[in-house]
């Protein structure tokens, strides 16, 4: 079984010089990490 | 495959095993083999950074044949045979040891669980799952392992399956999703933004000052906001309930009764739109910083989602039709537009085998 979360956070900076962008929100974990109930994935 | 004599040794045509019986598992065998070969090669080009790609197979194929809702609600009945009490320990130690439960966290004692679907479903003891407090901060709403994140830039920005293969947000979490809401201000929003940028840039700076008070108060007052993805896969093994990300309200639930396809890691390599064809409850409502939504989506052996907020919703039900994704079954919590409140960490569903 899967679980998908999407859900809309806070962008500080979007795009200024048309490549980059910075983000208020961050994940604070990474593709293939092992996480369990409660831990946080980003803030 | 021969029946031997001690006495006279090897006898032509005298076999335990019918030949037909011994060839099929023989090819049996060539086939796990094979497979075994082919998941060792994704391994081996994990460990170098290779990401595998999406790869469709004949088995793929042939599993959409099978009557996979049906062997989901079988296999869910036998689980929930009752067990001889002394029993259960030694079964519910070799699942633990085949899947790598924590039996540890369990709430109750081994022997108190009747059967095989108690125990996948079990709640764990008190404090086993810390929330972290930052009000600032999404927490995981399950254990399992995180396949992919990110942001989506854009309206009908895709997420990846798997490299080479995405599907877009709108078709799991169906048509009518306010997430397309939130999607198309937050890209209207960024356009307006880069626009008055832009040209504040190359003329003058009080451009931006003597625009329409309707859009200077949207390009300085809001905050900017962006759309994010987490998918996250559950083991066999995993504590199968599903806890609230962060304080939100409920506003909507929808129900896509679909396949239910295998969910793992090959299988997600192999069978294309695996998430927006397979079963599945979507919980979609706000939180303080906007949408929020949570995509429960059941597998072959774990094919139903209970909802704790609706305990009534049932799901891999016997003869209900496969709906197309367009049209699931939907329902707004009472009050509209406010719905459930739930907090951060609190249980609002959870995975039954079958």
């Amino acid at each position: 079984s899967t679980v998908v979360m999407v859900f809309e956070a806070p962008v500080s900076k979007a795009r200024e010089d048309g490549r980059s962008v910075t983000t208020d929100f961050d994940f604070c974990i990474k593709a293939g990490d092992r996480i369990r109930v409660g831990e946080a994935i980003g803030r | 495959l021969h029946a031997s004599s001690p006495n006279s040794g090897p006898r032509q045509g005298n076999f335990i095993l019918p030949g037909a019986t011994a060839a099929t598992i023989v090819m049996f065998g060539i086939l796990h083999a094979r497979r075994m070969y082919q998941d060792q090669k994704v391994v081996e080009m994990k460990e170098k950074g290779i990401e595998p790609e999406f790869s469709p197979d004949f088995k793929a194929s042939f599993l959409r044949l099978l009557p996979l809702r049906s062997m989901s609600r079988l296999w869910g009945s036998l689980m929930e045979v009752e067990l001889p009490v002394f029993m259960r320990p030694a079964i519910y130690k070799s699942w633990a040891r085949a899947f790598h439960s924590n039996l540890q966290e369990a709430a109750l004692p081994l022997e108190e669980y009747p059967s095989l679907q108690a125990f996948f479903i079990r709640s764990l003891k008190e404090g086993s799952r810390p929330i972290d407090a930052d009000p600032n901060c999404l927490v995981s709403p399950v254990d399992g392992k995180v396949l992919r994140l990110g942001e989506l830039r854009g309206p009908g920005t895709m997420i990846e399956q798997v490299k080479g293969f995405s599907y877009s947000a709108a078709s799991l979490l169906g048509a009518s999703s306010s997430l397309h809401g939130a999607e198309e201000e937050d890209f209207s929003r960024e356009h307006t933004e880069q626009s008055i940028r832009a040209d504040s840039n190359v003329k003058s700076w009080w451009r931006v000052s003597v625009a329409s008070p309707k859009l200077r108060d949207q390009t300085l007052l809001s905050p900017k906001k962006g759309i994010f993805y987490c998918v996250i896969y559950l083991n066999p093994g995993d504590y199968h309930r599903v806890h609230s990300p962060v304080d939100w309200h409920i506003i909507k639930r929808r129900h896509f009764s679909g396949h239910l396809f295998p969910q793992n890691e090959r299988a997600v390599r192999t069978i294309r739109n695996l998430y927006v064809e397979n079963e599945r409850v979507i919980l979609e409502g706000q939180w303080k910083e906007g949408f929020v939504a949570l995509a429960a989506i059941g597998a072959t052996s774990v094919g139903s989602i209970k909802l704790f907020i609706e305990p009534e919703l049932r799901t891999n039900r016997a003869g209900s039709k496969i709906l197309n994704s367009q049209r699931p079954d939907e329902r707004v919590y009472e009050p509209a537009g406010t719905g459930v409140m739930v907090k951060k960490g609190e249980e609002v569903a959870g995975f039954r085998m079958g």
